[in-house]
C-alpha cells in the first residue's frame, strides 16, 4: 500500500511534527535553527521523504512531499505555482506509464491527499489560502487542518472552524469529504458522520511523552498552566485525523485520486 | 501626559485584545466577522482611537495607532511604507509647531513607542518583520513582544526570545531598551534589569475573567487542559509589558522619542 501526502503551510505552523506524531516516527529532525544571517530560501522548495510504517498489521509505503518556502516571502505571488507543477509532474508520470506495455515496475506517486494548514488566527481564511486551495482543489484531495489549535479555545475553535466552511464555500473550493453509502453498516456511518462534523480538524502535535498528575505517561505539550495531549479528542481532533488518514478512508482518497482527479486531470490534457 | 502608541503585526495575533487588556478597556470591540465574500482592503489603513485612562492617580491621554492590513496581502511589498509616511507626518507636524510663535494649543502626536508583534512560530523572525524593523528602528522606540505566546512552552519561548535577539543584532536593528544610569536608587536597578531580561517580553491578553479552581477571579484563557493568567508572571510577561509602558519607562519613551528620534529626523529633514 502507498500513501503519498503533500504537506503545505507556512513555516512555525507545526507542520514536521504533526508529520512525525501521525506515524510515530521521527521523519523530520527537530530544525537546527538557521543562522540569522542566512539567505532564506527565496523560492519554494520540493522536499521528499519516504518510509515505511505498519498499520493495524499492514505495511504502508508512506511518502510525505513537504515545501518548505510557502509563504514566507514578503511576495507571495504564484507560490502555489510549484506545488501544482509538482502534482501535475506526478500525474504525467503515470500517464507516461499508463501508454507503456511493460507496467511490472511502476510505483504510483500520484499525490494522494494535500494536508493544508491554516494558521490560528481565530479570523478567517487568508488571501494566501484561498488563492492556494483555488488551484489545487480539482487536482488533490484537500485535508484542511487548524494548526496549533492548542492556541484557540473550544469557543474560538468552533467559530473558527464555522468561519472557515463558510469562506471554503462562498469561495467555491472542493475539499475532501467522506462519502456516506446507504448501504454502509451502521458503525462505518457513525464514524463518517463523526469525522465529517469535525472539520476542519483543529490539531495538536507532539512526539514529546509527558507524566500526567494521573500518572498517565501520553504525548503532549507541557505547560505551566496545564497540559495538552495529544490523543485526548477533549483536548484536539488528532485521533480523527489519524483514523482518516491511514484507517477509515486511506482507500477512498486513493480511489478518489485514481477515479476521479487524475481522470479530470488526463482529459482535459488530452483535450489540449 | 500623552501616550502615542503605534501597534504593527499581522492580523490575528491579538493586538486589539492586548491593548484592550493593557489598558482594562474595551478599547477595540470584537471584531464582527467580515462577510466571506467581503473584499478585502487591499492596502494598509491608518486607523487612530484615543482614550483617556487613569495610572496611579495621573491621568494619561492615550492614542493608539493601528495599521489593519499589515502583511495580510499575498503581496506585501513595501509593506512598510504607509507606516513610515504616518509616523513621518507626525513628525513634520511637530517641526512645524515648533516654527510657530503661538504654540499654546499645540498637543504632540509623536509616536512614543512602536508595539511590534512577532507571529509566535518557534522559527525565527520573518522576512517582513525584518524588512518593516529595519524602516522604522531609527524613527521609533520599538517594543517587540511575541504574540499569543501561550502556544509556545516555557522552553520553546526561551529558545524563541535568544533567536529574536539574535536576530535583530546580526540585522543591525535597534530596540528600545530601558538605560540604566550609575545613580539610579537599587530598586530602580533591579526594575530595569528584570525588564532587559525579559525582552522580548512573551505576552499574552484576554479581558475574560475566569474563576481559578483556587477560587481567585483572574483575567484569563480559558482551556480544557487550564487556565492561563494574563496577570500572573510565571504563566507570561505581560505584567512587564505594562510596567514598561506605563509606570517605569513613559518617561523615557517620550524622552527619547523628543530628544533622540525627532532631533535624528529633524536634522536629516533640514539637511536636504
Ligand atoms: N502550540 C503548539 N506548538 C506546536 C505544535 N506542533 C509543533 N509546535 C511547535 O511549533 C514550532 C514549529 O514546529 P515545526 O514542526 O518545526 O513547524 P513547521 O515549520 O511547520 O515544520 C516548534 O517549536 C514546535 O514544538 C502544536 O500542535 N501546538
Ligand atoms: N492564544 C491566544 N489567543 C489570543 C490572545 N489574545 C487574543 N487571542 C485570540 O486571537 C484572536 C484574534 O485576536 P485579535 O485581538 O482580534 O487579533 P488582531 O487581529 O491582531 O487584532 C481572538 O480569537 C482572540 O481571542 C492570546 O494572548 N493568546
Amino acid at each position: 500500500f502507498n500513501l503519498n501526502l503533500l504537506v503545505v503551510g507556512e513555516a512555525g505552523l507545526g507542520k514536521s511534527t504533526l508529520i512525525n506524531t501521525l506515524f510515530n516516527k521521527e521523519l523530520y529532525e527537530p530544525k537546527a535553527p538557521r543562522e540569522p544571517s542566512d539567505e532564506r530560501a527565496s523560492t519554494i522548495t520540493i522536499k521528499t521523504t519516504e518510509t515505511d510504517i505498519e498499520e493495524n498489521g499492514v505495511k504502508l509505503h508512506l511518502t510525505v512531499v513537504d515545501t518548505p518556502g510557502f509563504g514566507e516571502q514578503i511576495n507571495n505571488t504564484d507560490a502555489w505555482q510549484p506545488i501544482v507543477d509538482e502534482i501535475n509532474s506526478r500525474f504525467d508520470s503515470y500517464l507516461e506509464f499508463e501508454n507503456k506495455i511493460n507496467r511490472a515496475t511502476y510505483v504510483d506517486s500520484r499525490i494522494h491527499a494535500c494536508l493544508y494548514f491554516i494558521e490560528p488566527t481565530g479570523h478567517s481564511l487568508k488571501p494566501l489560502d484561498i488563492e492556494f486551495l483555488q488551484h489545487v482543489h480539482k487536482k488533490v484531495n484537500i485535508i484542511p487542518v487548524i494548526a496549533k489549535s492548542d492556541t484557540l479555545t473550544e469557543e474560538e475553535i468552533l467559530e473558527f472552524k464555522q468561519r472557515i466552511k463558510d469562506d471554503i464555500k462562498s469561495q467555491g473550493i472542493e475539499i475532501f469529504e467522506p462519502k456516506i453509502y446507504d448501504d454502509d453498516d451502521e458503525e462505518t456511518i457513525e464514524a463518517s458522520n463523526e469525522i465529517l462534523s469535525k472539520l476542519p480538524f483543529a490539531i495538536v502535535g507532539s512526539t514529546k511523552e509527558v507524566q500526567t498528575p494521573d500518572g498517565r505517561l501520553v504525548r503532549a505539550r507541557q505547560y505551566p498552566w496545564g497540559i495538552i495531549e495529544v490523543d485526548n479528542e477533549d483536548h484536539n481532533d488528532f485521533v480523527k485525523l489519524r483514523q482518516l488518514l491511514v484507517r477509515n478512508f486511506l482507500e477512498e482518497l486513493r480511489e478518489k485520486t485514481a477515479n476521479v482527479l487524475y481522470e479530470t486531470y488526463r482529459s482535459e490534457k488530452l483535450l489540449k
